[in-house]
C-alpha cells in the first residue's frame, strides 16, 4: 500500500513539473490598455480600454506545433543549443494580431469611428 | 536618431578641433558629446516616456495633438450602432442603407450648420451645410450618406391639429385618390392623409442667391426618395450624397450646402407644414436630446489605405 501511495506522489509531482514547464513556454498573457487610467476617454468615447495582450515565455527544442515557428526558427533553435553564447534564442513574438474599432472626437470634435489594425495579439509564436 | 548624431558630431569635432590643439583630445571630447545627445534623444522620466508614447499614438491616429473638448460633444446614436455592430463582429452592413460600397475603415458624423448665405427662398425647402474640413485630404471618400428623420406621429399630429382647427383647406388639386371634401369628417381625412406619398428631393446647391438681390438658388438634382407613410413606425431615410461631398472635399470653396425639397408624389405642393415630419430643423418644443438623435446627419466612409476595411458584407443569396 505504501509504495503505491509513493508511486502516485511520484507521478504527481511529475505531473506538476510538467506543467511548471509548460508555463514557461511562449505563449499570450494579458495585458489590459485603460484609456482611463491616462485621460483618454475625454476623446476616446469607446472602449474605454482594450485587453491587447502579450507574448512571453521560451522557445526550448523541440518546438511545440502551436507555437506556430518557421523553418528558420528551428534551425536557430538548433544553432543556439550547440554555440549559445554565440546565436541567440529564438524570440516569443506576436504571430497573429487583429484589429479594434474606436470611437473616438477628432479635433473639431467631430465623432469618428475608425478602426486600427494590428491591436490585439491573437497568436503567439516562436520565430 | 543616428542622422543628429552624426551631424552634432561633425559639429562638434570642428568645433573642438579648433579649440584643443591634440587630435586625440578633440576625438574623445566628440565622443563624449555624441553619447550625451544619445542619451538626450531618450525620454529620461516617466513623463517624458508617456508623452513620447502619446505622440506615437496620436500619429497612429492621424492627429497631431489631443483634442481639446470645448462642449460636450454628443455622439450620433447611428455612430454607437455602428461601433456595437464591429464590436460584436456582426454584420456592419445592417444599421446602413445597403448600397454596395467600396471598403473604408474610416466613418465620420457631421451635423449640419447653417448656411453662411441667404436661404433659397422656397416654400417646402430648407438648405443645410456641413462643414468636412476635418476630412484628411490623403484619404479616399468611398461613400456618403445624408441620413433624415421621418417621424409619422409627428406626421399625423400635424395633420390632427391642422384640421381640428379647420383653417386650412385642403388642396383639391390632389391626385384624385386623395380628394378629400369638406363635407368629409376629419376621421376619415386623417386617414387619407396619412396615406399621402410623400416626395424628398436632395439637390446640391451650385450657386446660393446673393444678398439684396432676387437671384435665385441654382441647384443639382442629386438622390429622391418616395416615403409612404402608412406604417406607424419612425426611420431614417437614407440619401447618396457621394458626389456632393467628393467635390466639395476637393474644391472646400464650392461647399454651398444640400437643398432638401418636399413635395407629394402627384407633384403638386404639401400643403399642411411639410417640415413638421421631416426633421430638418429644430421646433421650439423638442427637446436638446431628441433633437440631437433626430437631426440630419452626414455619414462619409473613408479610406486611408491602412488597417481591415469597415466593409459592408453582401446578404448571402438563399
Amino acid at each position: 500500500h505504501r509504495r503505491e501511495r509513493g508511486k502516485k506522489k511520484r507521478r504527481r509531482s511529475k505531473k506538476v513539473q510538467r506543467h511548471r514547464k509548460a508555463g514557461a513556454e511562449c505563449r499570450r498573457h494579458p495585458m489590459y490598455v485603460s484609456f482611463n487610467e491616462v485621460g483618454w476617454t475625454e476623446w476616446i468615447v469607446a472602449p474605454v480600454g482594450y485587453q491587447a495582450f502579450y507574448c512571453d515565455g521560451k522557445c526550448p527544442f523541440p518546438i511545440s506545433d502551436y507555437l506556430n515557428s518557421t523553418n528558420h526558427a528551428i534551425v536557430q533553435t538548433l544553432v543556439n543549443s550547440v554555440m549559445p553564447d554565440r546565436i541567440p534564442e529564438v524570440c516569443c513574438v506576436p504571430t497573429e494580431l487583429s484589429s479594434i474599432s474606436m470611437l473616438y472626437l477628432d479635433e473639431q470634435n467631430k465623432v469618428v469611428l475608425k478602426n486600427y489594425q494590428g491591436m490585439v495579439v491573437k497568436a503567439c509564436g516562436c520565430r | 536618431s543616428s542622422s543628429s548624431s552624426s551631424t552634432s558630431s561633425s559639429s562638434s569635432v570642428s568645433s573642438s578641433s579648433s579649440t584643443s590643439s591634440s587630435s586625440s583630445s578633440s576625438s574623445s571630447s566628440s565622443s563624449l558629446k555624441v553619447t550625451a545627445t544619445k542619451k538626450d534623444n531618450f525620454p529620461q522620466t516617466h513623463d517624458d516616456l508617456f508623452k513620447a508614447f502619446e505622440a506615437n499614438l496620436l500619429q497612429i491616429f492621424g492627429l497631431k495633438n489631443r483634442p481639446k473638448l470645448n462642449e460636450k460633444t454628443f455622439v450620433p446614436q447611428y455612430m454607437w450602432d455602428l461601433y456595437d455592430s464591429h464590436k460584436q463582429k456582426k454584420d456592419p452592413s445592417a444599421p446602413t442603407s445597403g448600397r454596395g460600397y467600396l471598403p473604408a475603415n474610416t466613418v465620420r458624423s457631421f451635423y449640419h450648420i447653417d448656411p453662411h448665405f441667404m436661404d433659397c427662398t422656397e416654400e417646402n425647402a430648407s438648405t443645410i451645410m456641413f462643414n468636412i474640413s476635418n476630412m484628411m485630404e490623403e484619404e479616399i471618400l468611398t461613400a456618403a450618406d445624408l441620413r433624415i428623420f421621418w417621424d409619422p406621429k409627428f406626421y399625423e399630429y400635424n395633420y390632427r391639429g391642422a384640421a381640428s382647427s379647420s383653417d386650412i383647406s385642403i388642396d383639391n388639386s390632389y391626385d384624385s385618390n386623395y380628394n378629400i371634401t369638406r363635407d368629409n369628417n376629419n376621421k376619415n381625412m386623417f386617414k387619407k392623409l396619412k396615406y399621402f406619398p410623400i416626395r424628398i428631393e436632395v439637390h446640391e446647391v451650385i450657386s446660393p442667391p446673393r444678398w439684396g438681390s432676387s437671384s435665385e438658388c441654382i441647384t443639382r438634382l442629386i438622390d429622391t426618395k418616395v416615403i409612404h407613410s402608412n406604417s406607424n413606425t419612425s426611420t431614417w431615410v437614407v440619401f447618396d450624397v457621394h458626389p456632393a461631398v467628393l467635390k466639395w472635399k476637393q474644391t472646400p470653396h464650392l461647399n454651398h450646402g444640400l437643398h432638401i425639397r418636399l413635395s407629394t408624389a402627384t407633384k403638386n405642393p404639401v400643403s399642411v407644414q411639410p417640415h413638421q415630419h421631416i426633421r430638418l430643423k429644430r421646433t421650439a418644443d423638442i427637446e436638446q436630446n431628441e433633437w440631437q438623435n433626430s437631426r440630419p446627419l452626414l455619414i462619409t466612409y473613408t479610406d486611408d489605405g491602412k488597417g481591415v476595411p469597415l466593409k459592408r458584407s453582401r446578404r448571402s443569396a438563399r
